[in-house]
């Protein structure tokens, strides 16, 4: 058993919750924040049999998009805040960042 | 050192989050949702020494009940959705899905 | 690769996500209860290679400081509830509570 925990797009987060259904994987969801963008992106915990992990990550890599998005940044990035005036600067956001990590023990009750 | 991740449903998440405390383990909860269901549940982490896995899984399978939902799909599991009339079907949800996994290192500051 | 579970309080979130972002670490970061206080935290997710987990570590300690919060218990620890005056208690919250969990394989599409 092993666990799988994808960072996804919210824009990709239905399709890639349907194709796991489609596919036949189990899954979890949970809303969470980019800790560089702080803006909201959704993680999959996905517990899958340990032949299956390349299966599950190219249903993953098929339905989560690379995109640009346009972020003002908060503040510049070194040196002082007084004259700044942020402009938006793109950033490319990748599809999906994913760890699989060994499961030990797995209970349905 | 163990890493308990454990899926329930939302009626049953105070009930265990009391038996947790009364048997002297501590925990954190996530608000989550079904992959299938797309409705709300509650994911658990409990860190817990290596010996009282046995006696953490007993604490929760005493306090996750099994339960039918009644659930109307959103679509055909295939086909065509044109004249398709959505019927509650009824789905049973487990009491509590838990993956056990290694903790190599835990610190508290 | 490991994966570091750090559960902090809401106060300490916004300066250890600067922190990390400054010390070039990436994190996601969840919305989170604890199972004793019932009050809100934060929990980061930190993937990070193998040989900077003493420095995420260090991170960590440095922005996640230890507070007294008082806390009116729900119901007496035992006993019953009928003449029960509940007076504020003051609980030690720790400034972070941190588990490393080994990662077996990393992708980002
Ligand atoms: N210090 C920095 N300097 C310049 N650019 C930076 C940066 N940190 C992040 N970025 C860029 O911003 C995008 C969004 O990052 P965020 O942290 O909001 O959202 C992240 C975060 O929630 C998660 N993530 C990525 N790597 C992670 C890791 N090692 N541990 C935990 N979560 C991670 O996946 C989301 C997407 O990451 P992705 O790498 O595709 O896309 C990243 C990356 O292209
Ligand atoms: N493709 C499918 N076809 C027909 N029936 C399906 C199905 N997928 C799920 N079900 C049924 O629906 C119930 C709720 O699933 P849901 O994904 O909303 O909510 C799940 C999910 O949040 C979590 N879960 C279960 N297995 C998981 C896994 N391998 N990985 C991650 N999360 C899992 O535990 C909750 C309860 O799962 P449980 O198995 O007790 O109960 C499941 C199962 O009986
Ligand atoms: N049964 C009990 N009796 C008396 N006092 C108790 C207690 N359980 C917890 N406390 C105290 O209350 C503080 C807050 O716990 P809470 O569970 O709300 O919030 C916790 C919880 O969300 C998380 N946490 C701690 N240990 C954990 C573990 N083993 N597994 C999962 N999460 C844990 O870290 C937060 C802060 O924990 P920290 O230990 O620094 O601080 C704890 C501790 O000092």
């Amino acid at each position: 058993m092993k666990m799988v925990i994808a960072v996804v797009q919210d824009k990709d987060s239905n399709r890639l919750s349907n194709a796991l259904i489609t596919a036949g994987f189990r899954s979890t969801k949970l809303a969470t924040t980019g800790g560089f963008l702080k803006s909201g992106n959704t993680t999959f915990l996905i517990g899958i049999e340990d032949d299956r992990v390349s299966e599950v990550l190219q249903v993953i890599r098929n339905n989560c998009k690379v995109r640009d998005q346009l972020v003002t940044p908060v503040s510049p990035m070194g040196g002082t805040t007084d004259s700044y005036i942020p402009f938006p600067v793109e950033v490319q956001v990748g599809g999906a960042t994913v760890f699989v990590l060994p499961v030990e023990r797995f209970e349905h009750f």
